[in-house]
């Protein structure tokens, strides 16, 4: 899993 | 992008123009939350402090813009424009009791502790308990207008349009954000006794009132 930063959602 | 957030993000757009038609028509902010809208306000804000340190795509640093524009619109219309009409006596919640559980929340448990990810958890936990406020005023004045169920439904299916679209990236992509599902279900969770009223009387023509 990828807890990502960004983040590319609103 | 996929359908699914398309479709959130459209119907969570629909749900502020909604707002801000009908204060606007009506000339009145009577059934709306104003702690609510001053609970979506810091969402945006502190979710969106990335617009300045992140570009993701035009699309993306747009809606932002819109989000946190029409927020701040919204409150300018429900606290100085149409003041008198402000119902606030039936908002009585209070909004320190989300803000705070929210806020020590999200410094337990985040992603990574850095002042922007805190705040970024912090917008997503509270936009999944901010219209706690707006449920309560229905609730206590035991019904609501047309076009305030229009905009509680736009606004309710957008989380639970994002929930699909989580499940079609955890599947696609292999992207997945516990935090951000976590709180999507809860805050999609909150809308639901509002859905079934919706269905069941203000999509058959009647005014979304609850039984005494």
């Amino acid at each position: 899993g990828n807890m990502q930063t960004p983040h590319d959602e609103l | 992008m996929n359908i699914f957030r398309l479709a959130g993000d459209l119907s969570h757009l629909l749900a502020i123009i909604l707002l801000l038609i009908k204060i606007w028509k009506t000339r009145s902010c009577a059934g709306i939350s104003g702690k609510s809208q001053i609970l979506f306000a810091v969402v945006y804000v502190s979710r969106y402090l990335d617009l300045v340190t992140t570009f993701i795509s035009l699309y993306n640093t747009l809606m932002k813009l819109v989000f946190i524009t029409s927020s701040f619109a919204t409150l300018y219309l429900m606290y100085v424009k149409f003041k008198a009409t402000y119902d606030h006596n039936h908002d009585s919640f209070r909004i320190e009791f989300l803000l705070l559980p929210c806020f020590v929340l999200a410094l337990l448990i985040n992603a990574s502790f850095t002042p922007l990810e805190v705040l970024w958890t912090f917008s997503i936990y509270l936009e999944a308990v901010a219209i706690l406020p707006q449920l309560f005023l229905v609730s206590k004045t035991g019904e609501a207008e047309s076009i305030t169920s229009h905009y509680l439904f736009a606004l309710g299916s957008y989380r639970a349009l994002y929930l699909l679209n989580w499940i079609y990236r955890y599947y696609a992509e292999g992207h997945y954000d516990l935090i951000a599902i976590f709180a999507g279900a809860i805050q999609t969770i909150l809308y639901c006794d509002f859905f079934y009223l919706y269905i069941t009387k203000v999509l058959k023509g009647k005014k979304l009132q609850l039984p005494a």
